[in-house]
């Protein structure tokens, strides 16, 4: 059978898709100070799931005020500063007016998935980490 | 506070795959 450190070559979800690759991929990630690149791309897919539980709605505004506050509010943080302000102001209305939607992070989440895919990831392959690991 | 980081904690998790 394959070894799963080949399937993470593959591409950016097969390396997400397991929890070994994820553990190396933050590892990795926190070594270049970005790690929370990859906390905010699996919450943004944490805050879409919760749309099946109805009933919810506090829980909803509560999650996205944290998203938003820990991510996106402060200019400097590398999750803010790989968004575009057109998408950071979209979630920022949806946040004061509290129009919460499943929804809301997926443009972000694209954003920061685009810059792991161009960037990060890439990089991940060729670290030493990845290396000495396979 | 620590209720905040613990639901952000708790989302990420939930998205994370199982293991195998």
């Amino acid at each position: 059978p394959t070894p799963p450190y080949v399937k993470w070559a593959e591409s950016l979800h097969s390396l997400l898709d397991d929890q070994d690759g994820i553990h190396l991929f933050r590892t990795f990630l926190k070594q270049e100070e970005c790690a929370d690149m990859l906390d905010f791309w699996f919450a943004c897919s944490g805050f879409r799931k919760l749309e099946a539980n109805e009933g919810n709605e506090e829980k909803k505004v509560k999650l996205a005020k944290a998203i938003y506050k820990k991510y996106i509010l402060d200019n400097n943080g590398i999750v803010s500063r790989q968004i575009k302000p057109a998408t950071k102001s979209f979630i920022k209305d949806c946040v004061m007016k509290l129009h919460i939607d499943p929804a809301m992070f997926d443009q972000a989440q694209t954003e920061i998935q685009t810059m792991m895919e161009e960037n990060t990831y890439p990089l991940f392959l060729k670290s030493d980490i990845y290396l000495e690991y396979t | 506070i620590d209720s905040e980081d613990d639901l952000l904690q708790e989302c990420i998790s939930s998205a994370m795959p199982k293991k195998k």
